[in-house]
């Protein structure tokens, strides 16, 4: 599986429709303080099954949704799609077959969530099956975010037995 | 269970024991169990920079604390690599000699996997084969650019 | 007692509030308290960058924080100013423009403080009148060497 | 009250004396990773009467004497002075009068310790005691420590409201 673009759609600070495409395998994601560059990471974790606000800078999982400008108005639901080539067929299960697969969430604010694989609706842990064995995932290694290395530089004896019991 | 802790323990150690040599530039750096159960042992990390003397993380530098955790990130990543890895600022603390190193293992993971990295660092930004600027033109609202090294050193500022 | 701390607290509040736009190019900030007893009342603080809303210190970026608490530190110096003040790499998570605004403060202050800051930063070597370089030619034994702007580029890497 | 010098002497990776001299109001201190320039300010808040190993980054007060490098051997005493010009006449009390003030602290790893003043020696309260009025001491706002902005950003409420107390 290879990533080939992040879609996000009215989460947090890209409140227009905007494609994060991968073209390369070393791609710098540069810009000031406070420009969003973390919030794409955000929304990486996001669609990829992340429950837990806190995790993601908020208080409340609504908070992932654009909250209006100093010039526009908030609006109602955040919607993030990454799309995988799998073109290698190393997808798990019923997703082998397919050339590429697209994963989505969505979020409003009213409640109403959902997830989506290949536009067919599905459950979160759909979600986090499709990632089961590849070493992808909301809190895998695999996003190493701002913050992260602190943690591993204070994490005492028994905070870093667990981090390897969580990776066995 | 006892034996999957212990060989999980092990294979981290050893991808540790190999990314520690290769950020610093010499050294070395191992964990250690901090007990004898394996089944509720702490673990600890033990580094010793090129030249110095071993000690526990907690008593290096800034920079040396912060490349000692990176070293463990990547074992961690390697024990389940996935298709990218992500990184977000890692090399704020870093000098530039030791920006280099983890530039040239950014470069070697790249041939298996897809590296995206966020940075305000210029070395870094040489790096990278593409670089995405990302800008508040409009406050509040996050625009994409696409752009090349020169322009990316102008758009930090 | 009350009187005492209300009064600790408006002056550091009042001084956060000018220090914030002045590292921020702009914006607003100050502290809220948490309570209504000021014997036992916590103190949040509030943070509008420019061009966006008002929010806790948490909700920020990872720079914003930094920023906010850099002008949160100075508040506080000024509560109680001392002959010098020194930082040790403060300006690690900042991207330019906002280093250049740190600098800016750093100069101001130098009229009635002696500055003494650490930094990895090339910007920030450049608002130095007098650099000092730190070496360990030797391994595990600090030596200083006086440097010029450009051998510090240089020995930083 | 103006810093001259800090003369470090066996202070961690200080062995050999050296004097770092302040001649300017804007001086910049640089240098690779683990070079040292951390241990200097852990030398100044050593000598202002700093009492938390741990403040340090030590597990022991006598962490901060040189402990040996893969050629040299540990060496048995640490030593800091600070020298202040005190040609303004600021210094608080008895000192006033001296154009100079020389803080020292020094300690032995057998735990023999001493503070001095114009080198007569002194309780290390005596050393607080200058600085009373000035804004200095070890854990005045007058050092901004790798990681203090970390702590401010991470400072719940309550833990805010006793450093307002503190500088009350
Ligand atoms: N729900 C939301 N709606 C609108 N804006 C939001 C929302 N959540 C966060 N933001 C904004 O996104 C900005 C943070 O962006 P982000 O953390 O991605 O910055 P960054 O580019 O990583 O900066 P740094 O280099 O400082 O780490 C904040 O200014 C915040 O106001
Ligand atoms: N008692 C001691 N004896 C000898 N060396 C020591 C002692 N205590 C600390 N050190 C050494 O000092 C070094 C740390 O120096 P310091 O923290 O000043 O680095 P730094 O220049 O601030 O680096 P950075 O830029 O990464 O923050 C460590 O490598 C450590 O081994
Ligand atoms: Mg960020
Ligand atoms: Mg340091």
């Amino acid at each position: 599986m290879r990533l080939l673009h992040v879609k996000l759609s009215g989460f947090k600070s890209f409140v227009d429709p905007t494609v994060v495409s991968v073209p390369s395998d070393l791609v710098g994601i540069v810009g000031p303080n406070g420009c969003g560059k973390s919030n794409v990471i955000d929304a990486i974790r996001w669609v990829m099954g992340e429950s837990s606000a806190k995790t993601l800078r908020g208080d409340h999982m609504a908070d992932v949704i654009f909250n209006g400008s100093t010039v526009r108005k908030p609006v109602g639901k955040a919607s993030v799609e990454l799309v995988f080539d799998n073109s290698n067929g190393e997808a798990p299960g019923a997703y082998a077959k397919y050339g590429e697969i697209s994963i989505r969430r969505e979020l409003s604010r009213d409640g109403q969530s959902q997830y989506l694989i290949n536009k067919i609706r599905c459950r979160r842990r759909d979600i986090t099956d499709i990632f089961l064995g590849t070493g992808l995932g909301p809190r895998s290694y695999s996003i190493i975010e701002q913050g992260m290395v602190s943690r591993v530089i204070e994490a005492r004896p028994e905070e870093l037995r667990v981090l390897i019991e969580e990776a066995a | 269970t006892r034996a999957r802790f212990k060989s999980t323990y092990d294979n981290l150690n050893t991808r540790f024991q190999g990314f520690f040599p290769r950020l610093f530039g010499g050294g070395s750096a191992y964990l250690e169990l901090t007990g004898s159960d394996l089944l509720d042992t702490g673990v600890t990390v033990l580094a010793r920079p090129p030249g110095k003397r071993n000690s526990t993380i907690h008593l290096l530098s800034g920079g040396e604390k912060a490349l000692t955790a990176v070293a463990l990130l990547f074992a961690f990543f390697d024990l389940n690599p996935a298709p990218f890895c992500i990184l977000d600022e890692v090399d704020a603390p870093l000098d530039d000699a030791n920006v280099e190193r983890y530039c040239k293992i950014l470069r070697t993971m790249a041939d298996r996997t897809q590296l995206i990295f966020i940075t305000h660092n210029k070395i870094t930004m040489e790096a990278a084969q593409v670089l995405i600027g990302v800008t508040m033109a409009e406050p509040g609202v996050s625009r994409l650019v696409s752009v090349d090294l020169n322009e990316a050193i102008e758009m930090a500022q």
